[in-house]
């Protein structure tokens, strides 16, 4: 028997727009501890990897481990039914070919569930492996979905500098130039405001926006960001 | 193919 409930729907709903446009479908795997995914996109160019813990649900429970594939349109279609600060819970049985969200509004009178079909996808086990970055930069989210978003009007691509002083994004193309720099904050009064930079040597990289802009999708399950790099690996 | 091969290989797919 497999249960998991979250108080208010608007989290699974955060998770779920972070991923579904990188995959189509995934396998969302069960355990004691929580539910994992961890899946090559589409294109099989980048890799989310997603750890929902146990302990982050307002009731959880996993007597056998379980892998639920999942279509994520599917999925998309039942969530967008959950008002934000519905209660979820999500319900499964062992061996099961099913799994029912339910959605209770907060005040007890609709109470609504939906069955999806699981799907039988093939497993990798993947994984980002345990990498010393060079340069690894904290900044507000918002502010780098801005920046992403901002520079992909002047380009398919996206330079980021890193040195101990600050970070350089930059891009362009037949419209011109585009060049954004954020100076490691001096003070931190707000942590979630703050752009914290631990170098070990100066990096410049660069990545499609495409992919940029996907990942900025996450933007809203946290106030900030961590930016991972080092020359040839993955950001 | 080359670097969705690579990625595949960093990432441990086999």
């Amino acid at each position: 028997m497999f249960e998991a409930r979250l108080n208010a729907s608007n989290v699974l709903k955060k998770v779920l727009d972070a991923i579904k446009d990188l995959l189509n479908e995934a396998t969302f795997d069960c355990s004691d501890s929580g539910i994992q995914l961890q899946a090559m996109d589409n294109s099989h160019v980048s890799l989310v990897s997603l750890s929902l813990r146990s302990d982050g649900f307002d009731k959880y429970r996993c007597d056998r481990n379980l892998s639920m594939g999942m279509n994520l349109a599917n999925m998309a279609k039942i969530m967008k039914c959950a008002n934000n600060d519905d209660t979820l819970t999500m319900k499964a049985q062992d061996n099961a070919d099913t799994v029912t969200f339910m959605f209770e509004s907060q005040n007890q009178e609709k109470v609504s569930d939906y069955e999806m079909k699981l799907m039988n996808l093939d497993q990798e086990h993947l994984g980002i492996p345990e990498t010393d970055y060079a340069c690894v930069v904290r900044m507000p989210a918002m502010e780098f979905a801005r920046i992403c978003r901002d520079l992909s009007q002047f380009g398919e691509s996206v330079v980021i500098s890193c040195t101990k002083e600050g970070v350089k994004f930059s891009a362009s193309g037949d419209a011109g130039s585009a060049n954004i720099k954020l100076a490691q904050t001096s003070t931190i009064d707000k942590e979630d405001e703050s752009v914290i930079i631990e170098m070990q040597e100066p990096v410049t990289l660069t990545f499609a926006c495409r992919y940029l802009n996907s990942f900025t999708k996450a933007t809203p399950l946290c106030n900030q960001v961590q930016l991972s790099m080092s020359a040839d690996v993955p950001l | 193919g080359t670097i969705q091969n690579w990625l595949a290989g960093y990432f441990g797919a086999e």
